[in-house]
């Protein structure tokens, strides 16, 4: 059933809702899309629209062949999500029954994605069955975890590294979001909730710290508009990928 | 069942946990506090250890009458939870079942607070049953609803509007937390999460802000150390009380 189209596939989680995890997923799509590779999006957070609605996606192309193909962004990254199926993929939906499961499956055996270097899955919050039935179903080559400076913790890195051991997928590391912003005014690099803890933890988990991201209102803005394609730090992307 | 001897009483809650509910909670009795006013926290949050541990308690004083004391905190606030029953009142530890319920409201109904002007009770978090059945136990005489900017949503105020009308209390208004920061170089005010949304939702739910705050070092590093008490930032405690 393996997608012989498809590198590497990466599985993005957080310990908690509101961390900003699907916003992370996008930054991650656009820092692969930066470096000249071909990235995908598989939503499979079906707490809310958030892929589709990052970018202003507004349904699923008419199929040239004779599978479904995905949803494709300004930036040509390519998304499928539940909420794609539906008249407005913006509007939250719940979703809910033992048929979600092998849609988001299916999204991975079943669907067109053309060549793709890299695949990011965006993950149900938290580490409960729902994340653990998307990477058991899927073949993952690996897993970020998001976490928000006041919401990482021992705990939150001990279940997802318990998670991923399980199923045997290497944990790739920490991406710390709302971590630091900077002084409109004079620059300053201003950490909030003082320095990170994601270094200490390195050490106690073999959890890498991968990126830590600023709290931008660049961001904000593009995404209550989505139009997630216009984001253009460099310099933060440049430290996605 | 009225104890005669507190005055008014106001409920802290949340939306979802992790948006300073507890925190919130410390300053509002440290600002009462210096306002010269007597305050007392009942904590009513059976998620984690947050009131004795931000004001480093150790446990319960030795009754010197026929009920039992609340502790007292350095800048003399009275403090009561179940985790001040324990050895280690700051270790997490997990209360469960029945007679949880009926030991909060105890603290209410059989524990000597002497004269109180304000008692604020650190509710658990969300617009549950847990919240619901501490205030339907222990009459309450107000509500304020803590948030963060990028928690904040209609859904979240409705819900409270809706727990809070049902109950017959005034919901007093929001405190946005983590709304902002002062650049420490240069002293610019920051907006995290671009401008509040609660000056709308005022005019949509009758849910007025009661005080914006802000993102601040000193509250992380107290909070951390024990050391509430000695959290000094006149301007925020005096927007708060
Ligand atoms: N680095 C950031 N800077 C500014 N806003 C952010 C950032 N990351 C996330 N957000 C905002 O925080 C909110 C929650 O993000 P979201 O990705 O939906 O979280 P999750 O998927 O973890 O529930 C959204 O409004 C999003 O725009
Ligand atoms: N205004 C603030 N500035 C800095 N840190 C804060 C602020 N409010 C809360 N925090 C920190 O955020 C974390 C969560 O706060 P807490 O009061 O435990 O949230 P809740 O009770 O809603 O779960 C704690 O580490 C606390 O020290
Ligand atoms: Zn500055």
């Amino acid at each position: 059933m393996a997608n012989e189209n498809i590198g590497r596939i990466v599985a993005v989680g957080s310990g908690k809702g509101g961390v900003g995890k699907s916003t992370v997923t996008a930054l991650l799509a656009l820092a692969a899309a930066r470096q000249g590779l071909k990235a995908g999006i598989l939503d499979a957070d079906i707490t809310g629209p958030s892929i589709p609605k990052l970018f202003g996606l507004e349904g699923l192309p008419a199929p040239t062949g004779d599978r479904p193909e995905p949803a494709v962004t300004k930036a040509g990254i390519r998304v499928m999500s539940i909420n794609l199926l539906l008249d407005d993929p913006t509007k939250p939906v719940v979703w809910r029954g033992p048929m979600v499961g092998s849609v988001i499956t299916q999204f991975y055996t079943d669907i067109d994605w053309g060549k793709l270097d890299y695949l990011f899955i965006d993950l149900p919050p938290g580490t409960s069955d729902a994340p653990l039935s998307v990477m058991q179903s899927i073949p993952v080559d690996g897993f970020l975890l998001v976490t928000s400076p006041q919401e990482l913790s021992v705990l939150v890195v001990e279940k997802a590294a318990a998670m991923t051991k399980m199923l045997e997928v290497p944990l790739l590391g920490l991406v710390e979001n709302m971590a630091w912003l900077k002084c409109p005014d004079c620059g300053k690099r201003i950490d909030l909730f003082g320095k990170s803890h994601a270094g200490t933890l390195e050490s106690s988990y073999g959890a890498p710290l991968w990126a830590t991201l600023p709290v931008e209102p660049e961001v904000t803005a593009l995404a209550d508009a989505g139009k997630m394609d216009r984001y253009a730090d460099h310099e933060v992307l440049d430290t996605l990928f």
